[in-house]
């Protein structure tokens, strides 16, 4: 563990903590792509699948236990609890379009072809285009609540700081792995031009608008 | 080595 690693962990999970917060304390979902959040409850489910069988340590049992929760709860409260309020006219992104390349991306390149190891490797492909619905729904809207800005800004600082934590493992451990960190830099690119409106709007206290 | 991934990264 280093801390880039530890800010990265903490970057998601208060991501994840601002989503839940946001449709509970709103009681609406609108503006939030319940496609986004299906697919990071599949990265979950496919990447913890070894919770059960392997100890790491508490804290890593313990964070993928809450990541597997609240993933869940929000699919809860968005198909669910508060369905009326899911916008599912602009949450139109085709998600079997991410889903069959990654799929055929884990068969193709992968560490090896053990189940819980192609698992992860589809699990590490998914994450990385997993917020497509999400700024596909954003950019059909033109807009995002504040809220929903500042979930997006801590979810795409989270693999950032992950891509930090490879490079200082790289130099201090020489250890590196490709899968994970190709896919963590075109995960962190597609954050590349809202974390330029969220830095030059919302920072500056305006509402993220995209340009007209 | 490159070969696995770490399996203690979440």
């Amino acid at each position: 563990m280093n801390i880039f690693r530890l800010l990265g962990d903490i970057c998601h999970l208060v991501a994840i903590i601002v989503l839940l917060l946001k449709i509970w304390k709103t009681r609406s979902c609108a503006g939030i792509s319940g496609k986004s959040q299906i697919l990071f409850a599949l990265v979950y489910t496919t990447r913890y699948v070894d919770l059960f069988f392997t100890y790491v340590s508490l804290y890593n049992s313990v964070m993928k236990v809450i990541f597997l929760a609240s993933s869940y709860a929000t699919l809860y409260l968005i198909y669910v609890k508060f369905k009326a309020t899911y916008d599912f006219n602009h949450d139109t992104f085709r998600i079997e379009f991410l889903l069959i390349p990654c799929v055929i991306l884990s068969l193709l390149i992968t560490h090896d072809y053990s189940p819980v190891e192609l698992l992860w490797t589809f699990s590490i492909y998914l994450e990385a285009v997993a917020i497509l619905p999400q700024l596909f729904m954003v950019s059909k809207t033109g807009e995002a609540e504040t809220i929903t800005s500042h979930y997006l800004f801590a979810l795409g600082a989270y693999r950032a700081l992950y891509i930090v934590n490879w490079i200082y493992r790289y130099y201090t451990e020489s250890f590196i792995d490709g899968i994970a960190v190709v896919a963590g830099i075109i995960q962190t690119i597609l954050y590349a031009d809202f974390f330029y409106l969220y830095i030059t709007k919302v920072l500056k206290g305006k509402d993220f608008k995209l340009p007209a | 080595h490159d070969h696995d991934h770490d399996h203690d990264e979440l």
